[in-house]
This record gives structure tokens, C-alpha cells and sequence, in this order.
């Protein structure tokens, strides 16, 4: 699974 | 997570709350744009598909899953429930909505920041989401009468979106390298439509007086 810094916004 | 970010969700939820009580309790979606709730839904599948692909945190995964579930079956409520139905201002209610998902969909594929599936639907639904208010306010411009819960539901989707804004001014101050020119100008250009609403809802308030949006 790869993890976005910007998209944990919802 | 900082305190503006939770509240600004929060307020969200509230919102969503607001408007799943009306339409499920007193069954009525009087001044409700379909078009807007039909935005959103498409808004969420369309940002949301991440929740395939990556995971940040429980409270991310449980909060997409609720704001997909509320959005769509707000729509399925507005369009197939008999006495919800009924109550739908389908006359006033004429905003051209699919007119709004094709030039976002094009700025998707021209100003994005990779060339990606996910990420240019990500794109779209960032831009969609910041113009989805718009039919929503044209009705409430239309609507005579407007009753206290809707106009709560969109004070509520407005002070969410000037949360988030905060949210981002502490986030760049305080994270390194925080700088997200898409996120933050179609979210600035989306609490800026609601700069008229505001003002006459907090006219209303201050003289106690029902809310009504100049025609």
C-alpha cells in the first residue's frame, strides 16, 4: 500500500 | 491532526447529519438540490477510490466510508423514496449540473501533478467538489421559505470548508515542504462562494429574523 502525504485529508 | 482539521470534519459530519435527519425524519428534502447531492456523490467515489490502494488511518478509512454511504444514499432517498420524493422541488431545482463535471474533468487532465488514473480523477473530484454548491444555492436563492435545518446544512458545509482552510495555513507553518497549490485554490475558490450566503444567514441571525436570499 503506498501512502500519499497530501491525501490524508479527507 | 491538528484541532482546525478535526473540527473542520466534524463539521462536516454535522452537515451530513443535519441534512440525513431531515430527510429521514421529518422526511422532506424542501430546498435540497438534487443536483448538488448528485455532485457530491460523484465528488466522493471519485476521490475516495484510495481507500483501495492506500491506508493512512482508521479514522481516514471510517470517516471515507461514512461521507460515500451518506452522500449516496441522500441521493437514492431524494430520488426513489415515495414521500421524500414528493417534497423534492424538482421546478426550482433546474441548475444545469452536468455542465459543471465536463470543464472540471478537462482541468483534471490539463493541471494535475502526475498523469495518473487515481490521481487525475483525485484532481476532478477536488475541482468538482469546489462548484458543487452551486445548484444548492441557486435553489436556496429560489426558495422562498427556507427552513432552519437547510440553512443550517449549508452554514455547516461552509464553516467546514473555512476550517480547512485554517487547516492548511497551520499546516504549512508548522510541516516542512506542506504546499498544495491544487488543493488550496480550488478550495479557496469553493469557501469564497459561500462569502455571500454567510453574510445574509449571519444578517439573518442577528435580527432573528427567518433567512431569505435576495433574488
Amino acid at each position: 500500500l503506498n501512502k500519499s502525504y497530501k491525501k490524508d485529508e479527507l | 491532526m491538528n484541532i482546525f482539521r478535526l473540527a473542520g470534519d466534524m463539521t462536516h459530519l454535522a452537515s451530513v447529519l443535519v441534512l440525513l435527519l431531515k430527510i429521514h425524519t421529518i422526511k422532506s428534502c424542501a430546498g435540497v438540490s438534487l443536483k448538488t447531492q448528485e455532485l457530491y456523490a460523484i465528488v466522493f467515489a471519485t476521490r475516495y477510490l484510495d481507500i483501495f490502494t492506500s491506508f493512512y488511518s482508521i479514522y481516514n478509512t471510517l470517516m471515507k466510508l461514512v461521507f460515500l454511504g451518506s452522500s449516496f444514499s441522500i441521493v437514492l432517498y431524494m430520488k426513489y423514496h415515495k414521500t421524500v420524493h414528493r417534497s423534492y422541488d424538482r421546478e426550482q431545482d433546474t441548475f444545469r449540473h452536468w455542465f459543471l463535471v465536463l470543464p472540471c474533468l478537462l482541468l483534471a487532465l490539463l493541471i494535475h501533478e502526475k498523469f495518473t488514473f487515481l490521481e487525475v480523477l483525485w484532481t476532478f473530484s477536488l475541482y468538482l467538489e469546489a462548484v458543487a454548491i452551486l445548484p444548492q444555492l441557486v435553489l436556496l436563492q429560489r426558495t422562498r421559505n427556507i427552513d432552519n435545518l437547510t440553512g443550517q446544512y449549508v452554514f455547516l458545509l461552509g464553516g467546514y470548508r473555512g476550517l480547512y482552510i485554517l487547516n492548511w495555513i497551520y499546516r504549512y507553518f508548522t510541516e516542512p515542504h506542506f504546499v498544495h497549490w491544487i488543493t488550496w485554490i480550488s478550495g479557496l475558490v469553493q469557501t469564497l462562494l459561500y462569502a455571500d450566503f454567510f453574510f445574509y444567514y449571519s444578517q439573518s441571525w442577528k435580527n432573528n429574523k427567518k433567512l431569505q436570499l435576495p433574488a
